[in-house]
């Protein structure tokens, strides 16, 4: 009888082995040269995964000028990267999206026990033996703050010409147009000339582009979710500004698509998921300011309503929007200046900041809270089309 | 008998601003 003796492969321990000449063929290979399309299909962040693989074992043979110097050349080629594709949402979503998975990795495979609750014993296996790397856990988490910020100036660039338009200008209410106070010249302050005009389903379907390559490349939900309320942020305070220095969007007609545009897009983050953002409370003065332009203006218990209501706009604005509301047609009267002095009266109690406009360059403080991966290191497969032979498997 | 783990080395580290530094003077020096 023939006996067959199968050869057990050698068990993969979750480690990729490296000579030193090589690491500048491996960030070149997985870093500078990488284009988020070749790795479709695969686990997100594989390059991440990849990194913390070579890492760990420097890390196991005690390398600490291995490990030093993969992580600098690393680092320097993902912001070489992020400079020549300054204006690549797709790619700058890449990078941030693998930066924090390697702060991620560098911290789920630390040792800290407070960072190992989720793990599995499999995975405790693959944590660092004999370097501390929390401060090159720094670089990373200020790396992926200055990524971070490349990626809201792409989107706001993106949406920025927008805006005004979408939310101000078109009217996809029916019969509004009807009502609108004339004698004003049609204009856009986001165009010189030409018809550059946008819908709001325009700004609709690039937060929908935006959110899917965000999905796509595995960056962290808490992450997408803070981009969004940055997005909504500023779009309020472009449209309210707007609306704060033009007379021909300040009228009732406009308070009511100013309103439906609002609940169109409060409907599509509820339909993404991204409700809890905080992204519709930073919409909170526009939204004031649209039910202001509809209530009515006239007697002390209208003006004691405003009051009460608009209590994310500060006084100056409150005024100057009645100052400009313009009347639907001969039968609807100005705001009287007794009417605004009554407004003012109620409101002096306020300490509202000095300015009439929004910082529409605001930024939020970005977070970027531990998520750690359930997948183990030993079942992660490396692509032939990254071009990493030379990485041998421990 | 169970081993304790050896603490691990802090391995330090430049920060960002030192990193580009390094590596803008890296540049400058190759030809």
């Amino acid at each position: 009888r023939q006996v067959t003796v199968q050869r057990k492969e050698k068990d993969f321990q979750g480690m990729l082995e490296y000579h030193k000449e090589d690491e500048a063929l491996l960030t070149r290979n997985l870093v500078t040269e990488l284009k988020p399309q070749m790795l479709s299909g695969t686990v997100p962040c594989l390059p991440a995964y990849i990194l913390y693989m070579c890492i760990r074992h420097a890390d196991y043979t005690n390398d600490d000028l291995k490990v030093h110097s993969l992580l600098t050349s690393t680092i320097n080629g993902i912001k070489k990267v992020l400079k020549k594709h300054n204006d690549d949402f797709e790619m700058t979503t890449f990078w941030l999206s693998n930066t924090c998975r390697l702060l991620h990795c560098l911290k789920q495979y630390s040792g800290d026990e407070g960072f190992m609750t989720q793990n599995t014993a499999k995975q405790n296996e693959h944590c660092l033996k004999n370097f501390d790397l929390t401060e090159y856990r720094q670089v990373l988490s200020d790396l992926s703050i200055q990524i971070y910020q490349q990626l809201i100036k792409i989107a706001e660039g993106v949406l920025q010409p927008m805006i005004v338009s979408a939310m101000l200008e078109n009217e996809s209410i029916q019969g509004l147009s009807g009502v609108k106070p004339t004698g004003y010249r049609k204009r856009s302050s986001s165009m010189a000339d030409g018809d550059n005009s946008y819908c709001l389903e325009a700004v609709i379907r690039q937060m929908n582009s935006f959110h899917t390559v965000m999905c796509d490349q595995g960056l962290d939900p808490e992450i997408i979710q803070q981009v969004f309320k940055q997005l909504f942020y500023m779009i309020n305070a472009m449209t309210l500004n707007n609306l704060l220095l033009r007379k021909d969007v300040c009228s009732w007609s406009t308070g009511m698509q100013l309103r439906y545009n609002i609940s169109q897009l409060e409907e599509w983050l509820r339909g993404r998921n991204l409700h809890q953002s905080g992204a519709v409370q930073t919409m909170e003065p526009l939204i004031q300011a649209a039910q202001l332009l509809q209530l009515k203006k006239k007697t002390p218990e209208d003006a004691e309503a405003i009051c009460s209501l608009c209590t994310s706009l500060s006084t100056q604005q409150i005024v100057k929007i009645l100052n400009l509301y313009t009347p639907l047609n001969e039968f609807e009267e100005r705001v009287t200046v007794s009417f605004i002095r009554t407004i003012q009266a109620q409101l002096q109690e306020r300490s509202d900041p000095q300015q009439l406009l929004l910082d529409s360059k605001h930024m939020f403080p970005v977070l970027f809270p531990f998520n750690p991966s359930s997948l183990t290191m030993d079942s992660i497969h490396i692509p032939a089309c990254l071009n990493l032979e030379f990485l041998n498997e421990v | 008998s169970t081993q304790r783990p050896r603490p691990r080395v802090l391995l330090k580290a430049p920060t960002l601003a030192e990193m580009e530094e390094m590596n803008t003077s890296e540049e400058e020096e190759s030809p």
